[in-house]
């Protein structure tokens, strides 16, 4: 079925085309007109994810479909639920599945991508997980695979913090540091499904700063039902999920060779972005998971995203964001563009910038304020000055964990909630036990300053809480990350990113002529 | 909250090959062993029926496997929940 890309628009012959209308939404089923992921864009400009790989972590995959089976890389594909090469969904011996529409989910990156390639690790397969296992999947053949994709997670219960064990994280970190040889390993996860009643800042994959969380929406621009918001989301693709309308569905091929409108939550998610970052991967296979992550922030757009709750904000050098959509819908076209031209960000550090180890009470009706003061190490070898991810470790224990709300305000203003209410945790024994809430909003700010932690309790009837410990921990480069960018366009977020960096070198340059040539004096 | 136990083991050997590993998760009555691409000598023993749960550690496989001279870690596997999104 491929066709030449210059008349996609023309003679596009598959009658169920339109019905993907996240990748060219048209306004299908009360969709939002160009509300979609603009790959056309990126196929226009010749690519298609020629020579990326992406691996499915998921509970398997049908590679005999007709549509995947010329794009399966079957020698990088492994069972770790059965042990053998051969990820065929199937029942297990004891007749437990919990298959589902795990075709969907290739499917959805194909659209996207489609030449590139797939790979099938199917790991969810036993009534349950463990730490060898997810290690053992997400660390699977880390030269060959560009792109891990997991739509799972911790249970999104609403009372569940979990996240990857200790062989699972190490996996994590050498996916990052070695993989792809060296440029690292690009792991996408679906943010959670828990809904007004989860904060994804709990789920630990989500919340990782080496993942990419991603949210979804639906084909109108409104949230669905089931999408969490925290501070650790970073982009947003679509999903099903609010209306009656199952033309809205996001329109996959199940396991019986039939389109199918249905799916589970924000489980389309992943894959769509993963078949997203392999076109942008195709346009600079040298893309570090960092490049990647500050392409995301620069590229994804607002577009008709909107919620009642969460309100769209700018943060201290002007991104604009939003609890549930982070930096918005991923822009194929203009990550591609972006992409092309990108080098490779400066190196980045890791700085302690203050700790607060004091037990501070916390009670209803009133906020825990902290503050502290950071120089951002400066002075310092791992002084951090442009900010990437940041990372608040704390230790917290209450009568109800799921009143608890954490709020904390960067030195340029910008506010995160590192902790929404969840009205389903009951707990009152485990807490938060160093636990690292982390936000990408403060991206690109200079950390210098104070920053504010306020911790309180939303909720019906009066609680009581303990804070032991709030840890800073900041991540960034030390020089402006975009100004060796090329721009094309002047309206773009980089374009006003580069300004701001560059004001801001300006000043500082300033600073320091005027006080050499004060001492001098 | 209550462990939760699989017939899953990482082990980490001395020494030896896959085939070494392979044949000692034999001798101890795992199905087979499978080499992590990281760390040292890591390797995950697995069961060869069906994955087993169980709220108790499994003492004795785990005694016998600690014992043995060509081991040199033994870490029983917990299960956990994961879900689909």
């Amino acid at each position: 079925g491929y066709r030449e890309i210059n008349n996609i628009d023309v003679n596009m012959s598959d009658p169920l085309f339109t019905k993907q209308w996240y990748l060219i939404n048209t306004g299908q089923a009360d969709g939002t007109p160009g509300l979609d992921l603009n790959v056309a864009e990126a196929w226009n400009l010749g690519f298609t994810g020629k020579g990326v790989t992406i691996a499915i972590m998921d509970d398997g995959i049908d590679y005999l479909h007709p549509d995947l089976a010329s794009n399966y890389n079957a020698e990088a594909s492994f069972d770790f639920s059965s042990n053998d090469p051969y990820p065929y969904p199937r029942y297990t011996d004891d007749w437990f599945n919990s298959i589902n529409r795990v075709t969907s989910r290739v499917l959805l990156l194909f659209p996207c991508s489609q030449s590139c390639h797939f790979t099938g690790i199917r790991m969810l397969d036993q009534p349950f997980m463990t730490d060898i296992i997810e290690a053992s999947s997400i660390s699977h053949m880390p030269q060959v695979i560009d792109i891990y994709s997991a739509s799972w997670g911790p249970t999104d219960d609403g009372k569940t913090v979990d996240g990857p064990r200790e062989l699972t994280l190490q996996a994590m970190a050498d996916g990052v540091n070695k993989g792809r040889g060296g440029k690292g390993s690009i792991y996408v996860w679906a943010s959670g499904d828990g809904g007004s009643y989860d904060d994804c800042n709990c789920d630990g994959y989500a919340s990782s700063m080496w993942t990419i969380s991603i949210n979804s929406a639906i084909n109108d621009g409104r949230t669905a039902l089931y999408d969490e918001s925290c501070s650790s989301t970073l982009a947003s693709t679509f999903s099903n999920g609010r209306k009656r309308n199952p033309e809205a569905g996001v329109a996959t091929t199940d396991l019986y060779g039939n389109c199918t409108l249905r799916h589970s939550g924000t489980s389309a998610a992943a894959p769509e972005a993963a078949g997203v970052f392999a076109l942008a991967l195709e346009a600079n296979p040298n893309l570090t998971w960092r490049d990647l992550q500050h392409l995301t922030v620069l590229t994804s757009k607002r577009n008709k995203l909107h919620d009642e709750v969460h309100q769209w904000r700018r943060n201290g050098v002007g991104l604009e964001f939003n609890h549930l959509f982070g930096y918005g819908v991923l822009d194929a076209g203009g990550m591609v563009k972006l992409a092309r031209e990108w080098k490779t960000v400066p190196e980045r550090f890791h700085c302690v910038a203050g700790s607060v180890q004091e037990i501070d009470k916390i009670q209803s009706g009133s906020k825990l304020v902290l503050s502290v003061t950071a120089d951002a190490c400066q002075g310092k070898d791992n002084f951090v000055r442009y900010l990437e991810h940041v990372q608040a470790v704390i230790t917290v224990n209450a009568s109800r964990r799921g009143d608890l709300n954490i709020n904390m305000t960067s030195p340029m203003g910008t506010k995160s909630i590192l902790l929404s209410r969840r009205p389903r945790d009951d707990d009152a024994k485990v807490g938060f036990d160093k636990w690292p809430f982390m936000t990408t909003h403060t991206w690109g700010e200079d950390p210098r300053g104070a920053w504010l932690l306020e911790v309180g309790f939303q909720g019906e009837a009066p609680q009581s809480g303990v804070l032991k410990e709030w840890t800073l921990m900041l991540h960034g480069t030390q020089s402006a990350p975009y100004i060796d960018q090329v721009v094309r366009d002047y309206q773009s977020k980089l374009a006003m990113s580069k300004k701001e960096e560059l004001e801001e070198e300006l000043d500082e340059a300033v600073e320091r002529s005027l006080k050499s040539l004060l001492s001098k004096s | 909250e209550e462990l939760i136990f699989s017939d899953h083991f990482l082990v980490q050997l001395h020494e030896g090959t896959n085939e070494d590993a392979h044949q000692l998760a034999l001798e101890h009555g795992f199905g087979s062993a499978r080499k992590l691409p990281f760390g040292e000598g890591l390797f995950h023993f697995y069961p060869r029926e069906i994955p087993k749960t169980r709220r108790k550690r499994s003492l004795q496989q785990h005694r016998r496997l600690a014992k043995d001279h060509r081991v040199k870690n033994v870490f029983p596997q917990e299960g956990f929940g994961r879900q689909k999104r």
